[in-house]
């Protein structure tokens, strides 16, 4: 498997750490990555970080575009143009790739973006109107996950209600985001379910499961440091005077429910929706030209 | 005395609560302010709050001026001007009365800005272009005091590592900001000198006092509810899943510091300079025209 992340969001809410997280190590230290790093824009550039995992037995071959300096400047319209053409350009290349007479569809790599996560700045009063903007322009050209970023700076109601907020945002300017297949039993697993973090409590007895869109968009905290948990263990964390928060503790954030739909169960999904309609409305487009 | 302070910030570093906390009681409430709201630009706007605060037996009639929208859109070349005219207006109001040959000094209101928080978004990374442009136009018009908002998003060694890569943008760009008078003893109390919040630990019992200097940019944290300190007291602060802040906690943040400094220990030289140096520097300016 090879899954090709991309990463947008205003400088500062947490993306490069995030990333670390995501690969358990830090291979990737944002600002002097030594990943590839390239100018796509104006002021706007990428940096490309791949690294392979194994994820319950299976190789995922995970690559993470970050986009360092978006939203970052006084003036900052159109630079979503630039991600856009980005992504555009790999469904190009794989277009030029499968036209070509002599073609190795198998020996070579995809790099099409399967998914697009777009970090919210955790600022409590909802989505600002370059991400709006951004997010209309990306859902229709790729899987949008929404994602609130460095989310330890929310109280368990606030977070609930920023999600909500930004829920009714995404609905009202009708931005596409990345539809989550139906839930089955391994989705969710139950500790996740009844998460302080989401406003839900044990339903009883009966099981009942939240389904993931109630967690759009996702809250997650990032960590490049490790911490003393409070049973002794060492986990990824940020200690603060007043406490410690832990990035794999689901009361705290939603960053291993969002690990594992990314890298395990919806995986395949990522990329069959990438494929059949992302890059087909790409080719549909142009060759209508 | 009566102390006039313009806040000032991109939407979400945490104004309004600050605002809200430095009065002890939610008079203000952001967006829907009793206050008088009044649009100063194409897009920026100002909600004035009034209340009288006693501190330590002086009467203290504060003015806050808020500027939401401030750094909001995709595009915010230039919203810092409709903030330099706000200010240069409160001048020549005041001009034009010194002028004017009936005048009655006694009798009105001094509505010239004695201060101006710089609301800094406490991303980690350090000033953004639109902060150091907005304080170096500031700078020169206006006691600038800089401020880190929402300051629990950050460790105690992220914090100061932030607040040293600050001071060194801001020197490195020429920025002029409010020069606090030399320190006496009552400035600041030991428990805030000791707090591990700004690296600092007791110096033994020599009783050495940490120049202010040393704690600018303020990180501030604002609480609008009340929570349950540790030795049974109620007090303003934000409760999370891995601990509870407590907004008047020296190791937490600086908020008790800057209060004290603006409404008590400072608040006739915040006066003096305003009229001394930036009022008198319009007056130089209006006359040189
Ligand atoms: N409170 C908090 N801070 C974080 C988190 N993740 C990263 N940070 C800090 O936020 C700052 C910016 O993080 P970074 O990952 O570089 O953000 P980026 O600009 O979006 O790539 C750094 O000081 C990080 O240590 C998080 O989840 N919570
Ligand atoms: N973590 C944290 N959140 C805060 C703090 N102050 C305010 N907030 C929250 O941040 C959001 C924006 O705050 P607000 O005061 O309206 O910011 P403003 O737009 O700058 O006026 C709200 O959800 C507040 O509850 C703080 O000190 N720390």
């Amino acid at each position: 498997f090879a899954l090709n992340i991309i990463v947008v969001g205003e400088t500062g809410t947490g993306k490069s750490t995030f990333i670390n997280s995501l690969f358990s190590s830090d291979i990737y230290d944002g600002k002097d990555s030594p990943g590839i790093s390239n100018r796509i824009g104006q002021t706007i550039q990428v940096e490309k970080t791949r690294v392979t995992l194994v994820e319950k037995g299976v190789q995922v071959r995970l690559t993470i575009v970050d986009v360092p300096g978006f939203g970052h400047y006084v003036d900052n319209s159109n630079t979503w143009e630039s991600v856009v053409a980005y992504i555009d350009k790999r469904y190009h290349e794989y277009l030029e790739r499968e036209m070509s007479i002599k073609r190795d569809l198998e020996g070579y790599s995809d790099d099409r973006i399967h998914c697009c996560l777009y970090f919210i700045a955790p600022n409590g009063h909802g989505l600002r109107p370059l991400d709006i903007q951004a997010m209309k322009a990306l859902g229709t050209k790729v899987n949008v996950i929404p994602v609130i970023g460095r989310a330890d700076t929310l109280t368990s109601d606030e977070c609930k209600e920023f999600k909500e907020k930004i829920r009714r945002e995404l609905k009202d300017n009708g931005i596409k985001l990345y539809d989550f297949p139906a839930e089955n039993e391994n989705d969710v697993e139950d500790e996740e379910h009844d998460s302080k973090r989401n406003g839900r409590h044990k339903d009883g007895e009966d099981g009942k499961k939240t389904p993931v869109n109630s967690l759009i968009p996702f809250s997650v905290i990032g960590s490049s440091t490790f911490v003393d948990t409070r049973d002794g263990r060492k986990a990824r964390g940020r200690k603060y005077p007043w406490g410690t928060v832990e990035i794999d503790n689901p009361d705290h954030c939603d960053f291993v429910v969002l690990r594992r739909l990314l890298l395990r169960v919806h995986l395949s999904d990522l990329m069959d929706v990438t494929n059949d309609v992302h890059y087909e409305n790409y080719r549909v487009e142009y060759f209508g030209k």
